[in-house]
Formats: structure tokens, C-alpha cells, sequence
């Protein structure tokens, strides 16, 4: 079911939690010679719904958050 | 079908597992026959051959465990992760560990996870498969609970263990059977394709119109209650649910027990309250509170304690006007009016619908509020109605919400 307001940081976190252990995603320290990416987890998320057959639009939609919060394998789907 | 980086792979065709321990979910026989079969489902289509062994190292060393357990991935307690394994390589590689913290059993169940299942996805790590993105094959990283009687190999995982170790020298002699037919009691099949409810088909995108299958449209359909959730709308009829959600265009048909395992379904009727997000489910002369998936604790209570005489006996239909505060309640030919906000009910109740609903001359089965507006169904009708003059705008068949 849709989440309300106040669970959305919590989504959030459980959605970067995801997306570190199963898509490589690692949150990017600020460094001066390195370009930022504005937004990696937008990224990640675009990655898992491409994987997952899902709409990509790199938003922690319902859709998105429903596939990860099944049940399923430990293993990465994807490797760095 | 994936393989991992460099594709490693087992570099003989013998290749040994030994079961360190057991789950206290299972019979020892069965957690060794649920490994043996999904074993069986890889040997079956490659030149590999298992053979069990009871001490020392094995090429694949099965265990179940809980938390952290010795390696960098600590299992997470009930649901979330069920299991992982290692590709092909020394010590740990191509080892497999279950979270003891699920509920293991041989075959689908709505209570646990099934062993067989899980053991051939993670045997095909063990064995040098990554994860597929194709929906049903095993590799795909989700658990989807499935018919396991006479279960064979998707062809994306054939192809995908064919890739690294070619087909069998001899074709097998009979297909594969995964297991012998089930006692009827454990599960149907119909009944287990719906046990992980909330997971829609993934290559499903978004549909222009919804697919609208034949028994939706079944012009007799009524229903038992009918409640909005947190911005969908849940149609229920036995021990079934119709899922109308603006976050995607089809219609879900689910088991109620699927969202909230503990529930007796063939509710009598259904409101929510948005602003506490929280719903009531009426079955007979108790009512349950739910949050999203969860049921709060305390549930369930005697009717009587929202203040109904002890000789209401069950609810017929309950709507919550979110403008009012108010909720109707509607038993036989006469409706209650609560206070939400002093959780008590109101005075001068109950009435006759006929006389304050004009135009519903009936009983009524199931209520909703939508747009503002109220729908009041009976049978296989529903009647619109103004919520403020509470008069009747027009008639419709009960399942128009379904895109029939």
C-alpha cells in the first residue's frame, strides 16, 4: 500500500539499504576532483527498475518499493 | 540468465555438498530430499553429478543460520533476505546459507518459505548462474511462490547452466519430477500463485487501459464491503479482494489473506479513516483496526464497544464521510451515525435509510465515499448519492469501478 508521510524517510532508508547491498550503490563523498553525480541513487533506482522490468523513472515510487520489499535472494543483482 | 564476472564454474563434473546442519522447520528427511531435488533439477540438464557427503570439506557446504553467521552478509531477520550462496571457488565458494529465520518447509505454504525453491535458485549460484531479470525463471532474485509438484527448469536457466557446462552426455531417461503430488490440504494451485500479493507482474509497465477479466465483469457481482486505503479502493467478496489503485492501471484480484494473513475473510463491511490511517474490518459482532498490513494490536473487539445494542448482531455496510468526521453504519433497514472525534455514537440514532437517503428503499451491502460523493451498493447496483443532501444522483451496476 502506498506509504504515508511520515514512513517516507524510513522508505528511504530501507530503498538505500537495497540498493547498497543488492545494486553496488554507494553514497559519494564529496571530492574535488571527481564530477558530481547529482543524484546517484536516482541512478540505482533506475538501474533496479530496468532490471525488474519496472517504469524507469529513477523515483522511489510505489511500484518500486513494493518489488523491494519481497522476499529474495541475498545475492547482488548486480556487480561492480 | 547471468553468470558472475569471469564466469566461474565448477572444473569437473563430480562435484560434492555436504548439509553442516538442520532447520527445526523440517523433518531431517525432508530438508535432505527438498536439497537432493533441487540438485536433481541442475544435474538433470548438465553433465554434473552430486553425490552427498557426510564429513570433511565438500565443494558445497550447506547450512542454515541466523544473523551474522561468519561471513560479510548477516542474515536480517524474518522476510527480507531468505538465503545466498557463493559462486564456484575454494573454501567458501559455492557454499549456500538459509536464514534460520524464516519458516522453512518442504512445499508452498502461506506460512514459510519452500526449501526446494529456494535451495535450487541459490544451488544455481553454488553452480555459476547469476541472477536473471527474466520473470518465472528460478534465477530471477525474487521468491515467487509456485506449484512445485512436477516442476521443471525454465529454459532460461537451461540455457544459462548449458552456457557453462554444456547438456547432459545422456539424455535423462524421464523428465524430472520436483516432487510427488501433494496432499490436496497443502496448497492449490490457484492458491499459490497468490501468495506474495503486493508483487506486480515487473514487465508489466503502465497499460493504457487495465486488462479486465471476465469474472470482473460478471453483471451479478456485489460485494461484502468496500473500503479506501491510503488512496486505493479494496472491493472484497469472500475471501477474495479487488485492488483499484491510482498507482497502477489494473485492477489486482488477490486473497484478503494475502494482505493480512491472521483475518477471517467475508468481511461485513469496511471504512477507513485517512487521517489516522487506519482501517476497520467487520466480521459478525467484532471489528479488527488495521494499519497498511499490520492489525493493530488489542483486535479484535466486541462491536458493542463502538455502542451498538448487544442485539445488533453484525454490520451490514459502514462509510466514513471524512468532511463530518462522522461514520454511517448501516444494519438492516436503519443506519448509525459515530463521532470519530468523540468515538462515541451519536444521539438520535438509528434511523430509517429511506428516510434520510431518499431513493434507497434497501438494505445495503457495501458503502464507499468517493470524490465526494457516496456509493451505496445492493446486490449487483450501487446508487450514488450527494453526501450533503444525501439524495440520490443516479444508479449504476456494482462493478463499473472495474473499466468493464
Amino acid at each position: 500500500f502506498p506509504v504515508v508521510p511520515e514512513k517516507e524517510k524510513e522508505e528511504m532508508q530501507f530503498a538505500k539499504k537495497y540498493l547498497e547491498n543488492f545494486y553496488d550503490f554507494k553514497e559519494e563523498k564529496s571530492s574535488l576532483l571527481k564530477r558530481k553525480n547529482l543524484n546517484p541513487m536516482a541512478d540505482k533506482i533506475r538501474e533496479m527498475q530496468s532490471f525488474f522490468g519496472l517504469e524507469v523513472t529513477g523515483e522511489l515510487n510505489h511500484k518500486t518499493l513494493a518489488m523491494m520489499k519481497q522476499p529474495r535472494c541475498g545475492m547482488p543483482d548486480i556487480r561492480s | 540468465y547471468s553468470t558472475f564476472p569471469l564466469s566461474p564454474k565448477w572444473k569437473k563434473e563430480d562435484v560434492t555438498y555436504r548439509i553442516l546442519n538442520y532447520t527445526p522447520d523440517m523433518l531431517q528427511a525432508d530438508v535432505e530430499e527438498a536439497i537432493a531435488k533441487a540438485f536433481q533439477l541442475w544435474s538433470s540438464v548438465t553433465p554434473l553429478r552430486f553425490t552427498r557427503v557426510y564429513s570433511g570439506q565438500a565443494d558445497i557446504m550447506i547450512s542454515f543460520a541466523s544473523g551474522f553467521h561468519g561471513d560479510f552478509y548477516p542474515f536480517d531477520g524474518p522476510g527480507g533476505t531468505l538465503a545466498h550462496a557463493y559462486p564456484p571457488g575454494s573454501n567458501i565458494g559455492g557454499d549456500a546459507h538459509f536464514d534460520e529465520d524464516e519458516n522453512w518447509t518442504k512445499f508452498t505454504t502461506y506460512n514459510g518459505y519452500s526449501l526446494f525453491l529456494v535451495a535450487a535458485h541459490e544451488l544455481g549460484h553454488s553452480l555459476g548462474l547469476g541472477h536473471s531479470n527474466v520473470l518465472g525463471a528460478l534465477m530471477y532474485p525474487i521468491y515467487m511462490a509456485r506449484d512445485t509438484r512436477d516442476y521443471k527448469l525454465p529454459q532460461d536457466d537451461i540455457d544459462g547452466i548449458q552456457a557453462l557446462y554444456g547438456r547432459p552426455k545422456e539424455p535423462p531417461a524421464l523428465p524430472t519430477k520436483a516432487f510427488p503430488p501433494q496432499e490436496p490440504t497443502e496448497m492449490t494451485p490457484a492458491e499459490a500463485t497468490t501468495e506474495m500479493p503486493p508483487r506486480k507482474e515487473p514487465t508489466e509497465t503502465t497499460p493504457s487501459k487495465a486488462p479486465v477479466r471476465p469474472q470482473d465483469c460478471d453483471p451479478h457481482l456485489s460485494f461484502d464491503a468496500i473500503t479506501t486505503l491510503r488512496g486505493e479502493t479494496l472491493f472484497f467478496k469472500g475471501s477474495y479482494v479487488w485492488r483499484k489503485s491510482p498507482y497502477f492501471s489494473d485492477i489486482e484480484h488477490d486473497t484478503i489473506s494475502s494482505f493480512w494473513p491472521s483475518l477471517v475473510a467475508g468481511f461485513d463491511a469496511a471504512y477507513e479513516v485517512d487521517k489516522r490511517d487506519r482501517v476497520l474490518f467487520f466480521k459478525d459482532n467484532h471489528y479488527w483496526a488495521v494499519s497498511g498490513y499490520s492489525i493493530e494490536p488489542g483486535f479484535p473487539k466486541p462491536i458493542q464497544n463502538l455502542g451498538f445494542p448487544t442485539s445488533v448482531r453484525k454490520i451490514d455496510a459502514a462509510v466514513h464521510d471524512e468532511n463530518t468526521k462522522k461514520t454511517y453504519f448501516f444494519v438492516g433497514n436503519k443506519y448509525w451515525s459515530f463521532n470519530e472525534n468523540t468515538q462515541s455514537m451519536e444521539r438520535g440514532y438509528p434511523r430509517k435509510i429511506a428516510s434520510d437517503f431518499h431513493g434507497i428503499g434497501h438494505t445495503v451491502d457495501a458503502a464507499l465515499q468517493k470524490n465526494g460523493l457516496f456509493y451505496f451498493f445492493h446486490g449487483a447496483n450501487q446508487y450514488e448519492v450527494d453526501i450533503k443532501s444525501k439524495k440520490l444522483i443516479r444508479k449504476m451496476k456494482s462493478n463499473s469501478w472495474f473499466n468493464c
